[in-house]
């Protein structure tokens, strides 16, 4: 067993409710239309989105640097080239998320294929 | 990650998630939180996709991230994934070097993977065949549930097919699935065992109290909830329903 205070603790025993249905409002609904072309898909949410996808992109950057001096010109030219291999609609979906963020195309995809860097 | 399948005592099936992410990406002293969960938070958005005018299916997405992670078809089936820690040399970075080596060229990603299903599959049994024979990067575990009680299973899947698929029906509490980020058949690492507190409170919550509330009290509690999870995603295949609830687990809290 964990020790307290991180121990497991099923809420149900004190007979608490967190639920709220109104916190679901606190995140936003989106349309992305597949008959549109994949340039224009993400276009809106990229937008409106840009200062966060900055800042996770940063934050991953601030991680990884200081161990790997390389890893920047790594990730802009060796994910940016990757781009080229990705089937559509995913090439066309990215690169305009990557116009419309004013983020280097190899940043969008590493975030992108994230799950497959980091699962070891 | 923890995913939950419940079918509740009228036979209506309920799916749920917490996202947990950010492990080992930068713990932040000052406020006791991973770094990357933090601003994934902050991005969490809810997706409806059209096709010909109409929702083909719903998601909840990070802006700018274009696969999925959770996504669900009306009347028909929801998946979501879960990440599985495999064996060094059959990770994702090593399907990757594949993929670019050419080895492995038609194998597909995981969260586009998970969208062309969304996208292509008309029904529970077509995303379970998709989904567990479909060649692709990386381990995962799919958690796929239709609308029948009996639809409602685990895909183990490694590179090139399912390892296993562990229908609920085979369980030992057949009416629910909880699945973290080990294999059906194995032991968590006692350090990392969110397996057994979340089973037990789900057999506290009991069959006729399975719902939105129910769920969310269950996922919400430590350590299915800990310093990684993002939000619950809450869904009702039948009726469509589809909550995202973003979380955090402030103050004294397993860090994973």
């Amino acid at each position: 067993d964990l020790p307290a205070p991180y121990s497991d603790h099923c809420i149900l025993d004190d007979g608490t409710n967190l639920y709220d249905p109104k916190n679901a409002d606190a995140v936003p609904w989106y349309n992305v239309d597949l008959d549109k072309p994949p340039k224009e898909r993400w276009v809106q949410i990229a937008t409106d989105y840009k200062d966060h996808i900055h800042e996770l992109i940063e934050t991953l950057k601030g991680l990884i640097l200081p161990s790997h001096p390389d890893a920047l010109s790594l990730i802009d030219d060796f994910f940016g080239e990757m781009n080229l291999k990705i089937a559509q609609p995913y090439q066309d979906e990215i690169a305009s998320i990557a116009e419309a963020t004013d983020i280097p195309v190899g940043e969008i995809v590493m975030y992108n294929i994230f799950y497959e860097i980091f699962t070891v | 990650c923890t995913s939950v399948i419940a079918v509740d005592d009228r036979g209506k099936v309920w799916h749920a998630r917490n996202l947990d992410f950010g492990l080992f990406l930068g713990w932040d002293p000052k406020v006791h939180d991973w770094m990357i969960s933090a601003v994934l938070r902050k991005m969490v958005v809810n997706i409806n996709w059209y096709r010909d005018g109409k929702i083909l299916y719903k998601s909840n997405n990070f802006a700018g991230f274009v696969g999925i992670y959770n996504g669900m078809k009306q009347g028909e089936f929801t998946v979501t994934a879960n990440e599985r820690f495999v064996e060094k040399d059959q990770g994702g970075r090593t399907g990757i070097m594949k993929w670019l080596s050419g080895e492995m060229a038609d194998a597909k990603w995981m969260t586009w993977l998970t969208r062309e299903t969304m996208e292509n599959c008309n029904s529970y049994e077509e995303a379970k065949e998709h989904l567990s024979n479909t060649e692709m990067l990386s381990p995962v575990y799919y958690i796929l549930s239709g609308t029948k009680p009996d639809q409602a299973c685990i895909i183990t899947r490694s590179w090139e097919k399912a390892d296993s698929v562990t229908e609920i029906t085979s369980r030992k509490d057949p009416w629910f699935i909880l699945q973290t980020n080990y294999d059906p058949d194995v032991e968590p690492l006692y350090l990392d065992d969110r397996q057994t507190p979340g089973d037990n409170c789900m057999r506290k919550l009991g069959r006729r109290n399975v719902g939105f509330q129910g769920i969310y009290n269950v996922l919400s509690s430590r350590t299915n909830l800990n310093k990684l999870t993002t939000y619950t995603v809450l869904i009702q295949t039948d009726t469509g329903a589809f909550e995202t609830h973003l979380q955090s687990c402030p103050g004294d809290c397993w860090p994973f």
